[in-house]
């Protein structure tokens, strides 16, 4: 464990928090794309399945129990308890088309050819795109609310400061890990526009509005 | 070859 590593948990773990308090303190989920979120909790899932089966530490099952059940809260949020402020008509991307692209990729792309090997690979490919949806639904409405950029400003470092770790790991361990790193450097890049309207407007007190 | 249970990371 090294410092862009605990950075990239904490970053990933911020943005979770921030979002479940957005919709908890506004009640409402106004902005948000649940389809992004259901993808979020496919890929925990799918990624997770080692967690009775491969023990790293106990700072790992605790976060991914963490990283599960705020899939799950932040899912029964939006579709149950505060089901009336869903915005779906903005929210329209289609899953299939993240989610069997990312299924195929895996049973060709992987590791191992065993069922949580295969399934590990998914949730690596799923989650690199899973922001699409909510990326799509911003672009769409033309605006986000600030908490919603923080929300994916904190999400998008995650992955970046991941990235930084495995350079590092591979200096300094020789580990290397092709499948998640090139699923990662893509769902970065995803960030890129999003970073940088972020930087120019969001932090200097300004809506994030695309420009027209 | 080594593979598997290297997944450290979350």
């Amino acid at each position: 464990m090294n410092i862009f590593r605990l950075g990239g948990d904490l970053a990933h773990l911020l943005a979770i928090i921030i979002l479940l308090l957005k919709i908890w303190t506004t009640r409402s989920c106004a902005g948000i794309s649940g389809k992004s979120q259901i993808l979020f909790a496919l890929t925990f899932t799918a990624r997770y399945l080692d967690l009775f089966t491969n023990f790293v530490s106990v700072y790992n099952s605790v976060m991914k129990v963490v990283y599960l059940a705020a899939a799950y809260a932040t899912l029964y949020l939006m579709y149950v308890k505060f089901k009336a402020t869903y915005d779906h008509n903005h929210d329209t991307f289609r899953l299939e088309f993240l989610i069997l692209p990312a299924a195929g990729l895996a049973l060709i792309i992987n590791h191992e050819f065993s069922i949580i090997e295969v399934m590990w690979t998914f949730s690596i490919y799923l989650e690199a795109v899973a922001i699409l949806p909510q990326l799509f639904m911003v672009s769409k409405t033309g605006e986000a609310e600030s908490i919603t950029s923080h929300y994916l400003f904190a999400l998008g470092s995650y992955r970046a400061l991941y990235i930084v770790n495995w350079v590092y790991r591979y200096y300094s361990e020789g580990f290397y890990d092709m499948i998640a790193t090139l699923a990662g450097v893509v769902q970065t890049v995803l960030y890129c526009d999003f970073f940088y309207l972020y930087i120019t407007k969001v932090l200097k007190g300004k809506k994030l509005q695309l420009p027209a | 070859e080594e593979t598997e249970e290297m997944h450290d990371e979350l």
